[in-house]
């Protein structure tokens, strides 16, 4: 079962690229399949992945306005295992223009986890076909139990319904019959993790991907500002769980850039364990020049020094969400 | 003339409201009559001014909204010659609140430089009384020359046909014909630097102070990420420039956390002396542990610990700013 991640925090520069593409490459490293989703109009993940610019024409952007496919927004980048569906400047205007789109919260879910998986059945929207039985397989698992019967048959109406008007593109590929844009393939099963790098803000694409995702893991700077923004986070947590996405849960939350000389670091570590308790991870991600050098040569800390202490924090987080999954 | 300056930078992290806080504050040591504007909903400049949550409640949600006045916004700081409009996490539901309002990307001009100095006349937008006499001085300097004519003809047709409409509230002061909002007061020769703190992305709130401003400076970490995005903001400024504010420019781009050991620092800071030439500030602020202690006890590096790496070059920063004033 695939598991998807938001990583997630409005304050600006705390580590959330970092820490996507560091633990991307960690998980990766241990055969487990990962997608980085790159939210964030800055593409700064893809650029720390080594995509390029020419490589971005199918990105984000076009998954959310139903242009492409996940596998054809997906890049393999230089890690095996691990691809990435890269962020254009395009995408610092999907905001504006998904204001009038019906359901608008629900897209990104919908592109990767199928249009039967987001809110049901939707009017006019054909399920992926071959997606109907997935959907009595997850019927139990949405929680919702004997309600879910009528929403199947539902579906199964409009499903075997549309599925005789589904009109097929030129390459013979079937249509969305609501948009008339490709029909999106899933993410499921696929991937292992699909992580989401979140931009440094409460905006319509970080909504988007607590809606798809089911848990947050937050990277917290050790410093005061920061710790003053956590408590809006976690109330938007609360909230989005509440009206949109009764799954999703703070998975975690990660200390980084800790410098153990610096007085407020400690304070604000311990101010966060108090409140947070095992929410926090015990692993910490120190401050560490390498993982700040990485970027420019499009690699991993990981991969580009792999013994520096960055790199080893993260290869322990990655160890320490693993472990704690398999106890869940 | 009082002077309007966008800090801004969509990278998150970099020293946007640190920048805005400590450079205030020095301005406000030499005599200088400054005000914050802090557009960002995390509210940090407020924070670190020493603004208590209980004294949020006019500010620059309800500023935009022409809920309050600016004499009302303004609350004073614990530093003399220094007040702040603060931000409340109502904020940040405004850019999606804008979207149908009328000029909403000239919101924040208007309230603070008044009416007719926004977008000139606006049916159904009354002038603030005695404003007209500031239009007509003003027309030769919007640099539109002959046009302004026709504008200032139809703008005065418009304030005395409203002024006779102009509704006044129930404390007898005057109410905005259009919105029945309480007709704001003006920042204009009241302040000597109008600051605004912006959050880190490139929405709405962000064009509102740079439509509202005269120049942005611009902070940058000197981090491989910081500088991928700085072309994409000084293409927006020119975007900006081009169609809502012709006298908008680049004022000037300061680097920041600089640590000298640091090779990555050194690399960026050439690459961007290279690029933007006299553009950077000659001061550099150094990353300084006591900057980031300072804002829990809501107070200025600059007043917390007057004598520290960080705060000294603050102070340099605002002479170098004021000194390139005088010569421009
Ligand atoms: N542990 C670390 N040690 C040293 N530098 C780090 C560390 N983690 C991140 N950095 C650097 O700090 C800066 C901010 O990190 P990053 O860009 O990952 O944060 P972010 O939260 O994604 O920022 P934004 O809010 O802009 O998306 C980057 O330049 C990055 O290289
Ligand atoms: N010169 C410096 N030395 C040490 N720490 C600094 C320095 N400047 C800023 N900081 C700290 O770095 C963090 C980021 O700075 P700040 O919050 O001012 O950036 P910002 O650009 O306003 O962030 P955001 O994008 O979230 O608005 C803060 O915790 C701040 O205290
Ligand atoms: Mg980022
Ligand atoms: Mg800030």
């Amino acid at each position: 079962q695939t598991k998807y991640v938001s990583i997630s925090n409005q304050k600006g520069g705390v580590g959330k690229t970092t820490t996507t593409i560091n633990l991307a490459t960690a998980l990766a490293a241990v055969g487990k399949r990962v997608l980085v989703v790159d939210l964030d109009p800055q593409g700064n993940a893809s650029t720390g992945l080594g995509i390029d610019r020419a490589d971005r024409t199918h990105g984000t952007y076009e998954l959310l306005f139903g242009e492409c496919t996940v596998e054809e927004a997906a890049v393999p980048s230089r890690v095996p295992n691990l691809s990435v569906i890269p962020a254009s400047i395009h995408l610092s205007g999907a905001e504006i223009e998904l204001i009038d789109v019906k359901q608008r919260e629900f897209r990104l879910k919908e592109a990767l986890r199928g249009a039967e998986n987001a809110f049901g059945a939707v009017p006019g929207m054909s399920a992926p076909l071959g997606a109907q039985d997935a959907t009595e397989a997850n019927a139990g698992q949405n929680g919702t139990g004997g309600q879910n019967q009528n929403f199947d048959d539902a579906e199964n109406g409009v499903s075997s319904a549309a599925a005789d008007l589904n009109p097929t593109a030129a390459d013979g590929k079937p249509v969305d019959a609501a948009t008339g844009g490709k029909l999106v393939g899933v993410a499921d099963n696929k991937y292992d993790y699909v992580l989401f790098d979140c931009p440094p803000s409460l905006n319509l694409l970080t909504l988007n991907a607590l809606i798809a995702s089911d848990g947050v893991l937050v990277p917290l700077q050790c410093e005061f500002f920061a710790l003053e923004g956590l408590s809006h986070l976690v109330n938007t947590i609360e909230r989005v769980r509440g009206s949109f996405n009764p799954d999703l849960e703070l998975m975690g939350v990660v200390l980084t850039m800790f410098d153990r000389r610096n007085n407020l670091c400690t304070q604000v570590a311990e101010n966060v364990r108090a409140h947070f308790g095992d929410k926090v991870y015990e692993t910490v991600i120190p401050r560490n020049v390498r993982i700040s050098e990485a970027p420019s040569f499009g690699l991993p800390a990981i991969v580009y020094d792999m013994k520096c202490s960055g790199s080893q924090a993260y290869i322990l987080l990655a160890r320490e969400i693993l472990k704690r999954a398999r106890v869940a």
